[in-house]
């Protein structure tokens, strides 16, 4: 037996929101320590990681651990049948092939019961090693993600220098160049606008923009966003869930050969 | 030339 309640239902909607462009099917490993998922996009060049604990839900049981596969895409559908101010509880019980969404409005004068069928998902989970990053910059998750806006009308791919003069975003297209740079600036009275750099090395990795500005879909998650860089190694980009956990994106490098 | 690289070339099979 699985069952969790979310009153906050938005919140579900809006993870799924920030993972359907890039992935198309998913397992969600349940367990008593929250709902998780770990996936690829079909080329496996980029690997979400999300991570929703169960002390985050007002209701969480979970008899053992197990997966449930599903397609993201029907996911997302089924949760369009939900409002925003919505409570979801999701179900599903052992050796069953669907799972059963409750959407109840806040004033309980509406209740929508959806059943989405399961489906067998043959995935691979990677080990994600633990790594010291060489440089780690936190800013405003809208800022981020107007700064890939803007860059991927210019060019296809994206330059993250950062030095101690701050984080450089660049581009390159037929049409031209650009570039952004963003200084520290850590003395801001709203910890939510401030962009704060640790950097042990410079660090200087170019990636595919049509990747970074997916994993965009997640600004509505998080007031600010963390990108952890290491040469030759892929970027993280991590957007927090208040009191429930995170959603990270791992983006492979374009290394010149 | 840039080429892209797959995120399993860096994470392998757990």
């Amino acid at each position: 037996m699985f069952e969790l309640r979310l009153v906050q239902g938005s919140l579900l909607k809006r993870v799924i929101d920030a993972i359907k462009d890039l992935v198309n099917d998913a397992n969600f490993d349940c367990s008593s320590t929250g709902f998780s998922l770990q996936a690829m996009d079909s080329s496996h060049v980029a690997l979400v990681a999300l991570l929703l604990r169960s002390e985050g839900f007002e209701h969480f049981r979970c008899d053992r651990t197990f997966s449930m596969g599903m397609s993201i895409a029907n996911m997302a559908k089924m949760l369009k049948c939900a409002s925003n101010d919505d409570i979801i509880t999701i179900k599903a019980d052992d050796g069953t092939d669907t799972v059963t969404f409750m959407f109840e409005s806040p004033s309980q004068d509406k209740i929508s019961d959806i059943e989405m069928k399961l489906m067998d998902i043959d995935s691979d989970h990677l080990g994600i090693p633990d790594a010291e990053y060489e440089a780690i910059v936190r800013m405003p998750s809208t800022e981020f993600g107007s700064i890939c806006t803007s860059l991927s009308t210019i060019g296809d791919t994206v330059t993250i220098a950062v030095s101690k003069q701050g984080v450089t975003f660049s581009t390159k297209g037929d049409i031209g160049s650009g570039n952004i740079t963003c200084r520290q600036n850590s003395s801001t009275e709203k910890p939510e606008e401030a962009t704060i750099i640790e950097m042990k090395e410079p660090v200087v990795l170019t990636f595919a923009l049509k990747y970074i500005t997916t994993f965009t879909k997640a600004t509505s998650l998080s007031s600010q966003v963390t990108i952890s860089l290491s040469s030759d190694m892929p970027v993280v980009v991590e957007y927090k869930i208040a009191e429930m956990g995170h959603i990270r994106y791992y983006l492979a490098p374009k290394i010149e050969e | 030339v840039n080429k892209q690289h797959q995120i399993t070339a860096f994470f392998t099979k757990a």
